[in-house]
């Protein structure tokens, strides 16, 4: 049985300047993901790995490229599926994790519930020692750059909702 | 938002989706992403997928489990990805992208937006894109 990753960085109007890095960042997550595999881990493993790495790497908009919500906060959502057991765990609104990802896991690893949200999931994360990060770990310059650009636009997130510069 | 899906030598798959959401959301919005069979879905008997692109319309047509459905109908892993994602431009005009692999390993990345980055590992080779039809 082929053992296979794939991997996205996220579908939207991605400019010249960062298509290199985007390329970049998907094939050392794709690798990522690949040598779990072959170090004998599941293909739940892999793709918790590979989901790592892309939250670890600040071109994408996850854990430390996260944007920035209308008050200026990261607001994380993530969620992880096992095909063998249907088994699931997801976290949403969730503020100041590194890797939601883990943490979706630890939800379906550790609770009997399928999603935890908001400042339950914050408190979930702190109680199996998941410590949160300051938001400005998790923003880079480009972020903060381009939210204060939109924030003046007059248009709002809803007339932009579909447009090819604003969706997740 | 990025994502991923893997088989295993076992034939066991599975997705993980994450994402920061949109910029300048309102307090409180969520997306696609933690919704399950949305954001993601695996189940061994069809597939795993992994969705991006706009996150109210993948809710809507609920992109990930309609991309399974497919292929549980005979479609092959691209066919799949290319007719969910043709439904929701027809249907909430919402563009995306999914990146889906089968338990026997077929895989597929497919995008309606302009571009995505995404890369497939197997074996010893290594693929990747970010341009349609790459």
């Amino acid at each position: 049985m082929p053992a296979v990753v794939v991997v996205h960085g996220g579908a939207w109007a991605i400019p010249d300047e960062r298509a290199k890095q985007c390329v970049d960042g998907v094939k050392a997550a794709a690798c990522q993901g690949l040598s779990v595999l072959r170090g004998g881990g599941s293909a739940l493993d892999a793709v918790e790995a590979a989901v790592r790495a892309l939250e670890d790497n600040p071109v994408f908009n996850a854990g430390h490229g996260a944007t920035l919500n209308i008050d200026g906060e990261v607001e994380l959502d993530a969620i992880i599926v096992d095909g063998k057991t249907l088994s699931c765990g997801a976290v949403s609104s969730v503020k100041n994790i590194a890797n939601p990802v883990t943490l979706a896991r630890a939800v379906m690893d550790k609770t009997s519930h399928v999603m935890l949200t908001g400042e339950g999931a914050n408190l979930f994360a702190e109680s199996i020692g998941v410590s949160s990060v300051p938001t400005d770990s998790l923003v880079t310059e480009y972020e903060k750059r381009e939210w204060e650009k939109h924030k003046h636009y007059v248009t709002g997130v809803m007339e932009n909702f579909n447009s090819k510069w604003a969706h997740d | 938002t990025v994502g991923a899906v893997a088989v295993d030598c076992a034939g066991n798959v599975a997705c993980a989706t994450s994402t920061g959401g949109i910029r300048n959301k309102m307090v409180g919005r969520v997306g696609d992403s933690p919704v399950i069979g949305c954001g993601g879905y695996a189940d061994n008997f069809s597939g795993a997928v992994s969705c991006t692109g706009h996150g109210e319309s993948i809710l809507k047509v609920t992109l990930a489990r309609l991309v399974l459905l497919h292929i549980e109908q005979g479609k092959s892993v691209a066919k799949a990805s290319q007719l969910s994602l043709q439904h929701m431009g027809d249907r909430v005009q919402g563009a995306g992208g999914v990146v889906v692999v089968s338990p026997s390993g077929q895989w597929a990345a497919t995008f309606t937006t302009e571009r995505m980055a995404w890369a497939a590992a197997e074996h010893d080779v290594l693929w990747f894109g970010i341009n349609p039809n790459e």
